[in-house]
């Protein structure tokens, strides 16, 4: 698969934090947990109610879920397959034609 | 045979350049090609300009897109915007009163990165001698409150400043550009995604530009417009309390360098694909955003108190 299908398994998750006690827990999570930030684009910029997208690899996503339930922090899950999201971006380029 | 260009499809680097090539050979009178420099990594930075030849006091817009490389949907909207320009009969007239400087591709080494190797990197290719991390954040890079709040000075950081002000070459040279030509250029649009959003300065601090009203007014009739097309919503406002703060953006820049209209776009979505937009999003996507573009660059025609 595309970029050696090293996306397989991996997920996008999407958090809102609804008070200052879930901003502080979010910022210090991802401080110290390196994870791909989509919005916004550094912990320091997670503010209250706004959306925080991450990026995770298939075995963090877990552990991360599990850490949002045991602070009672709402998620979903906004691409469970990423790899699948990337082939179906780009299509195949094969099938690309172009005279 | 014939050059064929798919607008609805994404396009690696090189398709894009091909592409540029192709449309200053087909179109001499109305496109012309040149370089303002070249990357970290030596690739050139071409820029588009549309328009009649320039006359001195001729107005024109600076529109720069895939300044952030994972976000794909912007050179894809600098194609649309350049193949429209040249194609449909209102675009055609504004362009003989305003000349468009486009810049497909930013960050071109950023760019072929996020093709060959890391689909979500952001960021240059620079290397910092001391530091195992690549790159900068070229919309943390310019001289407005350089490195302060909502910007990293830890070159791992996905929002890192760089050593200093303008230290990524393709910083420079757009910056050395939009200071050359400051006296003609009055918009400032830089393309970015996802979050459906029009943003105008200030993004470093909590103040209110000076000609705020004009150019609220003219971001919601932007907004507007787009609307009109599929009855998406984009919000709008100053960028330090519409997304967060941040210094150093080139929007900032360019304001504070005298350009009265300076924007930012964040096109779709709002996070269920996020990056990942898929191609079949392309056309709704540039379709809506082309009228957002069409009423900023038709407002520079007319006086604001």
């Amino acid at each position: 698969g595309l970029y050696d299908g090293r996306y397989a398994g991996d997920q996008v998750i999407r958090m809102i934090p609804h008070s200052y006690e879930e901003v502080q827990f979010l910022r210090r999570l991802f401080e110290n947990l390196r994870a791909d930030l989509w919005q916004p684009n550094a912990a320091s910029l997670i503010r209250q109610d706004g959306a925080v997208d991450v990026h995770v690899g298939r075995g963090a996503a877990q552990e991360l879920k599990g850490r949002l339930r045991g602070a009672h922090i709402g998620h979903r899950v906004l691409i469970s397959n990423l790899q699948m999201e990337v082939e179906n971006q780009s299509g195949s380029r094969s099938s690309r034609s172009r005279r | 045979s014939e050059f064929q260009h798919n607008y609805e499809v994404y396009h690696p680097l090189e398709e894009i350049q091909n592409w540029m090539f192709e449309m200053n050979r087909t179109h001499p009178h109305l496109v012309h090609m040149f370089s303002i420099g070249r990357s970290f990594e030596g690739r050139p930075l071409y820029v588009l300009q549309l328009g009649k030849r320039a006359q001195p006091r001729k107005k024109a817009v600076w529109i720069d897109c895939g300044a952030h490389a994972r976000e794909w949907i912007g050179p894809a909207f600098c194609q649309w915007f350049v193949r429209e320009a040249l194609t449909s009969y209102h675009m055609r007239r504004l362009l003989t009163q305003l000349s468009f400087y486009v810049m497909p591709v930013f960050n071109v080494d950023g760019y072929v990165f996020s093709w060959t190797t890391d689909r979500f990197w952001r960021k240059t290719r620079s290397k910092n001698g001391r530091f195992k991390c690549w790159g900068v954040d070229i919309n943390r890079n310019w001289r407005v409150k350089w490195c302060d709040e909502g910007a990293s000075s830890h070159p791992c950081d996905d929002t890192y400043c760089g050593p200093y002000p303008e230290s990524e070459p393709e910083v420079k040279a757009v910056a050395k550009f939009l200071r050359k030509h400051r006296k003609r250029i009055k918009a400032y649009i830089s393309i970015h995604a996802y979050a459906q959003m029009l943003l105008y300065p200030y993004s470093y601090k909590y103040a209110t530009i000076p000609n705020f009203s004009c150019v609220e007014d003219t971001a919601h009739k932007a907004v507007m417009a787009l609307y009109s097309a599929y009855r998406e919503r984009y919000r709008y406002g100053p960028a330090s309390t519409t997304l967060y703060v941040s210094s150093g953006s080139s929007m900032d820049w360019a304001y504070r360098n005298g350009i009265p209209y300076a924007f930012a776009f964040e096109l779709r979505d709002t996070g269920h694909y996020g990056f990942l937009l898929p191609e079949s999003l392309i056309r709704p996507t540039c379709t809506e955003t082309m009228r957002a573009v069409n009423t900023i660059a038709s407002r520079l025609l007319r006086k604001c108190p």
